[in-house]
């Protein structure tokens, strides 16, 4: 309630610098404080109002539209370097409210918010008419595919069993007919060759995840699995922040990356 | 000033402080 005149905000323009500055530290605090699903992109800022603070400062209230990267939230490539998903492969936009105070010169984000959709059908059907849509993570086709994906690579795993841990998204094919899975794991206690009730297996207090792709193909005659994935470095057990975290390691498991192409992928 | 009818309008851009540029594509 503006009381005695003392509520007064400007609207810079949204593509000032000093706009973009202030998008900046907020879309860094989004990432870094994503735990799952993709890492998030700057598509367009919506508006923006700037309020004096008491006794100083100023709080910035933005309204951000961001796009999904290809690049999971546990993946510490910078995001600078993430592949923003395209339309082809069904984008996600994001709708971010967020506050942010300056003061004295520096940045503290205050609060944060952020909704997801993904593109219509008929935006996705306008650029790519055979392109295949995103399916429901629970859809029985999802499943069926992160299951065998994920016995598959723990069938070759000369270490520890892997758990899933997030089914990122799903994507069922028509024709020709197969699924199409990204999902994360971890590791776990239990050593992948002996493990006999995965039930009792527990992730280690040093959590060390993996982001994997796989494909499900049934057919009459019996079924085709793929599945490659990448595993991150290993992370502290009380790990609030994904900042400051090295690369990507190589699997034991893993063939031996060319120098030509040092892949941080673990691949099976 | 406010234009009279039939008046030609004011010469050059359209201004919108917001919303801002899009980077990439709109979904």
């Amino acid at each position: 309630v503006p009381l005695g005149g003392g509520m007064t905000f400007r609207q810079p323009n949204c593509d000032d610098p000093e706009t973009e500055q202030v998008a900046g530290v907020a879309m860094n605090y989004i990432n870094d404080n994503l735990f799952q699903s993709y890492k998030v992109i700057l598509n367009q800022i919506d508006k923006v109002k700037v309020w004096n603070r008491r006794p100083n400062g100023e709080v910035y209230e933005l309204e951000l539209d961001t796009l999904e990267t290809t690049c999971h939230a546990l993946d510490p490539t910078p995001v600078e370097n993430c592949t923003v998903r395209q339309v082809a492969e069904h984008a996600v936009e994001g709708d971010c409210d967020v506050q942010v105070l300056k003061q004295n010169g520096q940045f503290t984000v205050l609060t944060a918010r952020c909704d997801s959709n993904p593109d219509s059908a008929e935006d996705v059907r306008k650029v790519c008419p055979n392109c295949p849509l995103l399916a429901q993570t629970n859809d029985t086709s999802v499943v069926v595919a992160v299951e065998k994906a994920l016995a598959a690579f723990n069938a070759q795993s000369n270490g520890s069993y892997y758990q899933l841990v997030e089914t990122s998204r799903g994507q069922v094919v028509p024709v020709p007919p197969y699924t199409y899975v990204e999902f994360v794991v971890a590791a776990t206690d239990c050593v992948a060759k002996e493990v006999t009730d995965p039930a009792v297996c527990k992730l280690l207090a040093e959590k060390q995840y993996g982001f994997c792709k796989g494909t499900h193909i049934q057919r009459l005659g019996g079924e085709d699995v793929k599945v490659s994935c990448t595993m991150f470095q290993t992370q502290p057990p009380a790990a609030g922040s994904k900042a400051g975290g090295p690369g990507p390691v190589v699997d034991v498991a893993a063939p031996t990356s060319s120098p030509a192409n040092p892949a941080p992928a673990a691949v099976v | 000033k406010p234009a009279k009818p039939g008046m030609a309008g004011a010469a050059g851009p359209l201004v919108r402080p917001c919303p801002g540029r899009i980077r990439h594509f709109k979904v």
